[in-house]
């Protein structure tokens, strides 16, 4: 089963260190 | 960096990369609203909810807050002819450290006076004094 995130911020950015097996 | 990211992929590689997630508030944000709280909000859909019995939106939500402490800045004093580093930002982030004074100066013919170009302070936390003199700064110069 494939998931997709969502991750929103209003005064600052996000990362994630690790992104394997992900499409953006 | 992301301020909007979206991702798709396995459970195992979702959970992967948001047990590394990082945060990073914008540059300076808590001079424009000290102690400002971000709302970060993180969702998730499963692509094939639809597909089981009960079909419908399988998709989940949660928001968490961060309090962006304030952190009051060093003012940037900026003077004529001056050199910059190359890669040192200044404690605001905004422009690169002084390194030197330039050589060359400035010139000016004897019993004349001279207009000084291009002094300027900045101080993007004027408002995070933290005490009596928040909002006050003292600029010297010295002849």
């Amino acid at each position: 089963s494939l998931y997709q995130l969502t991750i929103t911020s209003e005064l600052g950015k996000v990362r994630l260190a690790s992104t394997a097996n992900l499409t953006f | 960096w992301w301020r909007y990211l979206e991702a798709t992929g396995p459970l195992e590689a979702l959970n992967a990369a948001l047990a590394s997630a990082l945060y990073w508030p914008d540059l300076n944000v808590n001079s424009v609203s000290a102690g400002a709280l971000d709302a970060v909000t993180v969702s998730v859909v499963d692509l094939d909810g639809s597909m089981g019995a009960g079909a419908g939106a399988a998709a989940a939500e949660g928001v968490f807050r961060v309090r962006i402490e304030a952190v009051n800045d060093a003012p940037v004093l900026t003077v004529p002819g001056e050199r910059y580093r190359a890669s040192v930002a200044a404690g605001d982030g905004l422009s690169l450290a002084v390194a030197s004074a330039a050589a060359a100066g400035l010139s000016v013919e004897e019993d004349a006076p001279l207009a000084i170009p291009g002094v300027a302070v900045r101080d993007v936390d004027l408002e995070e004094g933290g005490g009596g003199h928040a909002g006050q700064l003292t600029v010297e110069l010295a002849a």
